[in-house]
């Protein structure tokens, strides 16, 4: 291969190639990917960025190496925006999309949904409900993860423990949740309190453990 | 353990770091910029089997059993990672999540002779 004339202490051409052909080949292994990701939309930066700070601002531990008894399990902390479903106006539905395959032995440590919440008065409940497979939310095809009754008025991030949720909530392709805030009659419905723009997009925070089923760890 | 230099051909550590915006990934991995994807490179004669980056203990004993037998070169020792270190990243999966996790035994930080 032509020497590279930029950088004369740099490995010749073929050498940074193969090398850099091998970086890729080791990290999609090790990620367990087959091709790198094509990101389906670009998240905006602010959005990243808080969802980083809430990620470490939740006492997160390291996810960590290959230790001990853990040795079988890899840690992972996930951060996944939601799609927002405004089709009925007294609920939300905020669809969350995984790619978590479909044999691996998944286990939540923990999982928040954070939300920027308008809520005009004190005392208003929000509830949280678990959609059926395909996203149905008709009738009682749905699970009830929690209620919340918003004691403090204004704007603001909120979280809000998803632990209630069944181990396999993050095991499927997609998941969606759906909102419904209390509202007395007066017709303000949930989709004027949760502001679900692009800059203030719910998102969901979890910490999980991931065992590969025929994930044989080499003894030494 | 050594570091490759020109003047030598022992067991070394070749360092090379990957830049992800020169592979074009860096619109997917968040952090870091890039990793040290070194590796072991060089001769490993008798004398210094089981040297470097192992117990000296390994290699004292491997040592003794060498000369006790009179081992020629029939079997030989290998440079081979001794030590290496976990890959934090953090990067969008294809639905544009971010998943945030450590890579183990990533990064080769030692080498020496099996």
């Amino acid at each position: 291969a032509a020497a590279e004339p930029r950088c004369p202490s740099c490995p010749a051409g073929a050498e940074r190639r193969l090398l850099e052909e091998v970086a890729k080949k080791q990290l999609l292994e090790k990620l367990r990917l087959r091709d790198r990701p094509r990101l389906a939309h670009a998240v905006p930066r602010a959005a990243v960025a808080r969802a980083l700070r809430r990620l470490q601002a939740g006492g997160v531990h390291r996810s960590p190496g290959v230790t001990g008894e853990e040795e079988e399990e890899q840690g992972y902390e996930i951060i996944s925006f939601a799609e927002t479903d405004l089709t009925s106006p007294s609920s939300l539905g905020l669809q969350f999309q995984f790619s978590q395959a479909q044999d691996q032995d998944i286990r939540i440590l923990q999982a928040q949904l954070w939300l920027y919440l308008r809520v005009p008065r004190a005392n208003l409940t929000l509830r949280m409900f678990l959609a059926g497979e395909g996203g149905a939310v008709a009738g009682g095809n749905r699970t009830l993860l929690g209620e919340r009754r918003l004691s403090t008025t204004g704007s603001g991030w909120r979280s809000f423990s998803l632990l209630s949720a069944p181990q396999s909530f993050l095991g499927g392709q997609s998941r969606t949740l759906q909102l419904e805030l209390e509202s007395r009659g007066d017709g303000r419905d949930v989709t004027a309190q949760v502001n679900a723009s692009r800059s203030h997009q719910p998102f969901l925070v979890a910490k999980v453990k991931v065992k590969e089923p025929e994930h044989h760890v080499a003894k030494r | 353990s050594l570091r490759c230099s020109q003047n030598s051909n022992l067991c070394c550590r070749k360092d090379y770091y990957v830049d992800f915006r020169d592979i074009g990934w860096n619109d997917w991995i968040i952090k870091p910029e890039g990793y040290q994807i070194n590796y072991c490179m060089g001769q490993c004669p008798l004398h210094v089997a089981g040297s470097p980056g192992m117990a000296s203990s390994f290699h004292t004993a491997v040592f003794n059993l060498v000369k006790a037998n009179n081992v020629q070169a029939s079997g030989h020792s290998c440079c081979v990672p001794t030590r290496r270190r976990p890959l934090s990243i953090l990067y969008f999966d294809r639905n544009s999540n971010i998943v945030k996790t450590d890579i183990p035994d990533m990064i080769v930080d030692a080498c020496g002779c099996s």
